[in-house]
């Protein structure tokens, strides 16, 4: 996956990202495709949650799954999820659950509907997914409403190990400034990608090629276009804009010559 | 596949063609949990059907038998510890799919654990 929160020289936020899910899930030689990613695509939908009448928030799901990657709620705060490889696992912690009964921790799936559905702004959406026991790993993308806001949740499992709170946007205006946008990918901001997985250096590259006078969702939309940001995992991108609610998502194909993953 | 796999950044691909735009549905949070998925689960179920015998297939190669019928056995007993409404909803997305409460389960917890 890779997600990408922007700001524009008068603050305001633009969230993208790409799903990615299907890596060693059954590669398709004759059509150079992954069995999953392509059976996950005709599943991908539109969300709008209503409750008495009112939109709460709409999301882009796979069908079937009860919990949210890609959400926006209107003037509070847009959210994506990224997965997080550690030895330590979410396969650990369903077997915590399963076999130990431990059912203290939350799955991704259910935290990110109470988020969505109980959140009323951007610190509570923040301290919510901060500090809750996880059953996977994981990062969560978070931008509000406001110049500034804008986060990148390195997950653990426990609800005391929470890394990287201080990446935050900057609120100066300066285009100088590399904070005017936060990329997340599947790595820790604290070290970088392995070379056989580098999604980060070029999304980072076509940003600043473009430089901040141009941040807007069209950018976005065409980083995460580039390969190997775009690659043949990609299940779907989506952009949103938090001011407006708008969220969108596409179906993606990556046709050759591009890169597994 | 290309032996670089960044050779420059794209600057056209925006706007995205209309039809790789995904349809859009309501998600009725006063409906009961078993209702809210019926609409959405009836005009998607060949294809989630679809998916999930693939996913048993993969997780039963990536887990081996021993460990695949570990999971699969809880796997009912896993969708009763779920907690309100999820459990519920994954019931209701069952009986609009076809689908086995546990492989629901199993599509839902797939995203969870893959990170092994």
């Amino acid at each position: 996956c890779t997600s990408i929160i922007g700001q524009d020289a008068n603050g305001k936020l633009y969230h993208g990202r790409n799903l990615d899910f299907g890596l060693f899930l059954g590669w398709n030689p004759k059509e150079h495709t992954w069995k999953v990613a392509e059976l996950l695509k005709p599943l991908v939908v539109q969300q709008e949650w209503q409750r008495d009448g009112k939109t709460v928030y709409e999301s882009v799901n796979y069908a079937g799954y009860v919990g949210v990657m890609t959400a926006v709620k209107k003037d509070k705060f847009t959210f994506s999820l990224d997965e997080r490889f550690v030895m330590e696992g979410g396969y650990v912690g369903l077997l915590e659950w399963m076999l130990l009964g431990d059912h203290k921790q939350k799955w991704n799936a259910f935290i990110t509907r109470e988020v969505m559905e109980g959140a009323e702004t951007y610190e509570a959406a923040k301290h919510m997914l901060s500090h809750t026991r996880l059953l996977a790993p994981v990062y969560f993308i978070l931008g509000g409403a406001k110049p500034g806001q804008g986060t990148i949740i390195t997950r653990w499992r426990d609800n005391f190990h929470t890394d990287d709170l201080s990446t935050k946007l900057s609120t100066s205006s300066s285009s100088s400034s590399s904070a005017w946008f936060l990329v997340e990918t599947n790595y820790d901001q604290w070290v970088s990608p392995p070379f056989y997985d580098d999604r980060r250096t070029p999304a980072v590259h076509c940003l600043r090629a473009a430089g901040r006078a141009n941040m807007s969702l069209p950018l976005l939309y065409n980083v995460l276009s580039t390969r190997p940001v775009l690659n043949k995992l990609t299940t779907y991108t989506s952009l949103m804009q938090v001011n407006s609610g708008e969220i969108g998502a596409w179906l993606r194909s990556c046709d050759d010559p591009c890169w597994p993953w | 596949v290309q032996k670089s796999p960044f050779v420059g950044c794209e600057v056209n691909a925006f706007p995205p063609n209309k039809s790789a735009a995904v349809p859009k549905y309501v998600i009725n949070l006063n409906l009961a949990p078993q209702d809210r998925w019926t609409q959405l689960i009836t005009d998607k179920r060949d294809q989630l059907r679809a998916l999930v015998s693939d996913m048993r297939n993969l997780t039963r190669g990536l887990l081996g038998d021993w460990l695949f019928n570990v999971v699969i056995n809880n796997l009912d007993h896993l969708t009763t510890t779920l907690p309100s409404p999820y459990r519920e909803e994954v019931e209701g997305i069952s009986k609009a799919s076809g689908l086995l409460v546990s492989e629901v389960t199993l599509y839902n917890i797939f995203y969870e654990v893959f990170t092994f």
